[in-house]
């Protein structure tokens, strides 16, 4: 990264570091060091601290351009019936735990919500959410028994849902893979299962990703994309060292908007999404 | 494709097949991006590239193997080295039952992988006794104990104790249920949370674990370094697992946390069920990385 002799060389070095190793990816990367080298170049920056204000505006801009919804909180979208939110995923990457967090704020907020525990796979899937159903407060619906079709639970609570006319109705999947076809397709039946009670349903998609997570975020997006679209993000796991730049690209190349970050394991550790805090975050 | 990419670099009538400074220089970019697009840790490929490049200069006389498929060859040569030996031979004691302890970040596969851990071990005919350690995370005990059921062996849990203690008293416990192996979960953890890797710090200096493996997603990117190197620095670690291989991600990472901790891949996990754990050879995943 060289652009010119009035910028010190150990400076450009140490912004390449801080661009590569964000996770934000190689042609990100590469493109605001374009746009630096033509900034500097029409004397729109001059020294080391405007370039650094230079690469945060820009970034700030992908991560909002055209995602009106960045940040934004989960809202009662469904005026006649339960809001319905579905939680997917890959594997471990944090859903039940968020799903947990998302129902404090909820409730925090006055409005009821019922947990449908639709990971009928997983060993403990549905004891870990139960647990939380019960520090919460909510009612959970939970699979008859152990491997029985996710997609009877889903369509058990959804009918519960609509009947106690709960505010909101939040579905925890299973964790599973983009490259597992069949569990792709389990979980489209799913979505359709719930778009036959409330064709407008489910109201909102979310995607988790784990912070640490490299360029095949990606990758997930766009396949999980698949299945429905995506209405949101939720990074977990930011209170570590990672600093989550692939979200750079999720907006620039998916148009997702990113909600929301996980910034821990308890109940109360989640943020709505900031861009100004992300980029000042990239930068520390 | 990379191959085909450093194929068209190599071949064209300029450089008339041979290895020239400029195709040399050219086709490390296009390796240098490949890698970083495969979540390798962008210093470690800036020293990757600068050996390759090295090697394929001091070789430009190389006139029998065409120039392009040499450089590959370097390329995925290099790789494999840096990959190092995968050994998925464990080594037992005799004097006494073989203590694993199983660590990582939240999330990374620990659980099921002692699961099947203790599948692969009973088939192999020895008596695994697996301990929840973790005694955080909302039914994590419970987690351990039906993959115990699943698997047919014991799982010794423990309320109102911390899990040093726990550690501790399944060594006894073992003892009494004459096992042979004793396969510690503990919680997922942030290599940055101070009071957490004590914890794991006091674990291994109270049970003083025969084997100690990091568990890692696949899907790791740049931070792997970072959680490796300090697990590795508070633990001295046996061994690496690498989980969710049957994904999609290029793996880098793997290159990252051998690199950083020197220590030797060990398994991989290749899906949740409890026969998932395979040997890990190096040449597949270097082909993988490189895309
Ligand atoms: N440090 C930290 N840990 C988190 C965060 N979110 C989740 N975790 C931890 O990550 C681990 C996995 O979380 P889960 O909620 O079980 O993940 P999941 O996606 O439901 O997992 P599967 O259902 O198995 O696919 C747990 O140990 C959580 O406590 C976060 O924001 N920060
Ligand atoms: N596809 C796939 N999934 C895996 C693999 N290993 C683990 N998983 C899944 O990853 C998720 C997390 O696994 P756990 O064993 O709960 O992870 P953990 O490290 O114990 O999590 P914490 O205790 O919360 O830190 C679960 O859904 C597992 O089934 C693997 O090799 N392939
Ligand atoms: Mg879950
Ligand atoms: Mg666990």
């Amino acid at each position: 990264f060289t652009i010119g002799s009035k910028i010190d060389q150990d400076t450009l070095d140490e912004l390449e570091e801080i661009l590569l190793s964000s996770d934000m990816g190689f042609e990100v990367a590469e493109s605001i060091k374009e746009s630096v080298s033509k900034a500097y170049k029409n004397k729109e920056v001059e020294n080391d601290t405007e370039i650094k204000l230079f690469i945060q505006d820009e970034i700030k801009s992908i991560l909002k351009d055209g995602l009106e919804n960045t940040g934004k909180p989960i809202q009662k979208i469904n005026l006649n019936g339960p809001t319905i939110i579905t939680i997917i995923g890959v594997n471990g990457s944090g859903k039940t735990t968020s799903i947990a967090k998302l129902t404090k704020s909820i409730v925090d907020g006055g409005h009821s919500v019922m947990l449908a525990a639709a990971d009928t796979f997983r060993a403990a899937a549905v004891e870990q959410l139960t647990i939380w159903s019960e520090r919460l407060g909510v009612e959970i619906v939970k699979p008859a028994k152990t491997g029985s079709d996710p997609a009877s639970v889903v369509y058990d609570a959804t009918e519960l849902a609509i009947q106690k006319n709960v505010d909101f109705l939040i579905i925890d999947t299973a964790g599973r893979l983009h490259t597992q076809k069949d569990l792709m397709a389990q979980l489209h039946k799913m979505h359709n299962v719930i778009k036959k009670k409330i064709p407008e349903a489910p109201h909102e998609t979310i995607l988790i990703l784990d912070g640490t997570t490299g360029q095949n975020a990606v990758v997930q997006g766009i396949e999980f994309g698949k299945v429905h679209d995506i209405t949101g993000l939720i990074m977990t796991k930011l209170d570590g060292s990672a600093k989550g730049g692939v979200l750079i690209r999720m907006c620039k190349e998916l148009q997702i908007p990113i909600r929301y970050i996980g910034m821990g394991e308890q109940i109360d550790d989640l943020e709505t999404f900031s861009p100004e805090k992300f980029v000042d975050a990239l930068f520390e | 494709d990379l191959t085909e990419k450093l194929t068209n670099v190599f071949d064209t009538v300029r450089s008339r097949g041979k290895l020239t400074e400029e195709n040399i220089g050219q086709a490390c970019d296009s390796v240098r991006k490949a890698l970083i697009e495969a979540d390798v840790n962008f210093t470690i490929v800036k020293d990757f590239i600068s050996r390759v490049r090295e090697q394929a200069l001091g070789e430009q006389k190389v006139k029998k193997i065409k120039a392009g498929d040499y450089f590959i060859k370097i390329v995925s040569d290099e790789l494999t080295s840096l990959l190092g030996e995968g050994n998925a031979e464990i080594p037992f004691v005799k004097d006494g039952p073989t203590i694993i302890m199983m660590c990582g970040l939240q999330g990374s596969g620990k659980t099921t992988t002692v699961g099947k851990l203790a599948y692969k071990l009973k088939n192999e005919g020895r008596k695994p006794l697996l301990v929840a350690a973790d005694i955080q995370r909302p039914a994590a005990i419970e987690q351990l104990h039906v993959l115990g059921e699943q698997v047919g062996v014991p799982v010794f849990s423990k309320q109102n104790s911390t899990p040093p203690e726990i550690c501790i008293e399944a060594l006894a416990v073992a003892k009494s249920e004459n096992a042979d192996v004793i396969i510690l979960d503990t919680a997922g953890r942030l290599h940055v949370d101070e009071e957490l890797m004590n914890e794991l710090h006091l674990i291994n200096k109270k049970v003083k674990p025969h084997q100690t493996y990091l568990v890692v997603d696949a899907m790791i990117g740049q931070d792997a370094v970072n959680s490796a190197k300090e697990f590795n620095d508070r633990l001295e670690l046996d061994g690496l697992i690498l989980t969710k291989l049957d994904g999609d991600s290029r793996g880098g990472a793997a290159i990252s946390i051998r690199h950083v901790t020197g220590k030797t891949i060990k398994f991989v996990g290749m899906g949740e069920k409890l026969d998932a754990l395979e040997s890990f050879y190096p040449d597949r995943l270097a082909s993988r990385i490189l895309g």
